[in-house]
């Protein structure tokens, strides 16, 4: 299975419903500085399920829907939605396409959706652990080349230790 | 759990001189411990020799050296666990116009068995996108524009 | 102790407002003390609206607006001391192709009333040169060439 | 005045007699990664009589002395100059040509000189000082505008402050 498309509502600095349709190959993202490239990484993190706010640079999840100061009121909620492409029934759901949604209120509390059922953050991080073998360490963060560079040697080596 | 430690530091370190070779053309990096007798005594250091050069610490390096070094070991560690979606958000600034497209190439080898999602700056690496999206700002809010691949110049 | 202080810190602010300005278009930045009463209780913010969007502390800005505005702020401390030669090594690493220009006509302007040496990887800096020199190694010995600037394309 | 030459000899990478002369307005010094564009930044430090090796990225000052393992035998010193056009006398040196010289040997031990003339540290930075107003914080460092983005709201009154 592959990821056909990226679908931001509310999150961070994309007011509308903005959808990503993404290459099954290499998806490539350009722009100017402050235009949201960033945010459309944090929108990934957030869908598959990462819980520290602040690696989305949030103080907190409620800090994740889209705030203007353009007089129109904001959303109250902000949702992403990744959809899957399952033909090859790789996912073990029962449809061609799966997607996977997550909505975080006012409150900061996150609600996911499996094909538009509800589910549980562990339903969603067992399916995906399954079938796309996706974690937290097949991202490079905006600076985290950086922060390997100013890293030293006793760092690496608790790094590797963790790995192990 | 000295053990787990060790086969995890030896298959590090070989994807870590495989990655390094093929973004530094004619170099070696390795991976060097501390203190070999007992690893969690000491740390992990770098040791490299980008093309030409003599072997020396990632520390006395210059700052794009280090950032290609820094990107080489995280992908190495990556490679630990195989993936299907691999997301980079601007892993090429520091690096200059010989290196990004061979950073580039690297990730586009990424891309025949996984997905790859690339945040860059960069012309080098827009050019061998398979899908290009530019994102706008307009009055603090975002939209996406896909941008057609055009082909300049020979081939 | 507080006048001194007081008295820089107005003008930095104002060397701050005035750099901001030209390097982000449409944009306004300012220092602001945590502390009004007693400015060394607290820290001194910087607060910026990069064109066209809302004011907020560079804090939660993007990467590159980030470095803009740290660039800009190295640059308004810099102004308080006149020096006839300036030397800035690779201070565009993190700027769009959009930005790079504008920090290229900032340095041209410092260099017309002072010397200004600029290490870069952009050509966008290396097209404004008035002299331009590539730096090469063979093993592990540095040289320097030295660049014509040839013109391309339309004027 | 104005500075209008650099010359290195022996220093970090730049093993044999090089000559880098520089523009009135805007000089631009461009290359690939490691090939030595910041050490000629490090060498106008170290001719300006900067007295810390950590900031030209060495751990003591003889390490500023080419170091090779091509076989050849290394220099014994590191030597940087920097000519200065004075034809319009705003150097108070009787000359046209004022050139500040520095030398460090194995030892670590400097020496400077002003047109081939013995003369201490102090003296150059008198005359610098004077005629060129040149310091320390007309350097941005590579670096440098990455550590202020990192910087919080305390460092940067501290710096103000010092600034004060
Ligand atoms: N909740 C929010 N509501 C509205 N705008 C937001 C919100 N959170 C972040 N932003 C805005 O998003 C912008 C940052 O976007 P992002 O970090 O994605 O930029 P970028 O394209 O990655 O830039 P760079 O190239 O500099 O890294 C900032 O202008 C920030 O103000
Ligand atoms: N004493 C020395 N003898 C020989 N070579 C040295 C010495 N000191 C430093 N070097 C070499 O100089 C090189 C670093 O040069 P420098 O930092 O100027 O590169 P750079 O052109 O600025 O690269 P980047 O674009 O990555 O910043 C390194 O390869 C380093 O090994
Ligand atoms: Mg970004
Ligand atoms: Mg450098």
């Amino acid at each position: 299975p592959y990821a056909s498309k990226i679908e931001l509502r509310g999150f961070k600095s994309f007011r509308d419903k903005t959808e990503i349709p993404l290459s099954r190959g290499l998806t490539v993202i350009g722009g100017p500085n402050g235009s949201g490239k960033s945010n459309i990484v944090d929108a990934l993190c957030f869908v598959l399920g990462w819980m520290s706010a602040k690696t989305m640079r949030a103080e907190r999840f409620s800090d994740l829907i889209f705030k203007g100061g353009d007089g129109r009121r904001s959303p109250r909620f902000a949702e992403v939605s990744l959809y899957f492409n399952n033909e090859d029934g790789g996912i073990e759901v029962d449809s061609k396409t799966v997607v996977i949604t997550r909505t975080v209120d006012e409150e900061g509390k996150s609600v996911y959706r499996l094909n538009r059922r509800r589910v549980s953050r562990q339903d969603i991080v067992d399916l995906l652990g399954k079938s796309l073998s996706l974690g937290e360490y097949n991202f490079i963060l905006q600076g985290d080349v950086e922060h390997f560079v100013r890293m030293d040697s006793i760092d690496r080596r608790k790094i590797i230790d963790e790995l192990a | 759990k000295k053990d787990a430690f060790m086969r995890t530091f030896e298959e590090v370190s070989r994807n870590f001189g495989e990655i390094f070779r093929e973004l530094s053309p004619g170099g070696e990096a390795r991976l060097v411990l501390e203190c070999e007798s007992n690893p969690f005594e000491g740390g992990v250091e770098i040791e490299a020799r980008p093309g030409g050069k003599e072997i020396r610490r990632v520390e006395s390096m210059s700052g794009g050296e280090k950032s290609l070094t820094a990107l080489a070991f995280i992908l190495a560690l990556q490679k630990m666990r195989s993936a299907s979606l691999y997301v980079f958000d601007e892993i090429d600034a520091h690096l200059d116009d010989e290196k990004v497209p061979r950073v580039a190439r690297l990730i586009k080898k990424y891309s025949q068995n996984s997905q790859v999602i690339v945040v860059t700056l960069k012309d080098s690496i827009m050019s061998v996108a398979d899908r290009l999206f530019g994102v706008t700002m307009k009055d603090g809010v975002s939209g996406i524009v896909s941008l057609e691949l055009a082909e300049y110049g020979g081939d």
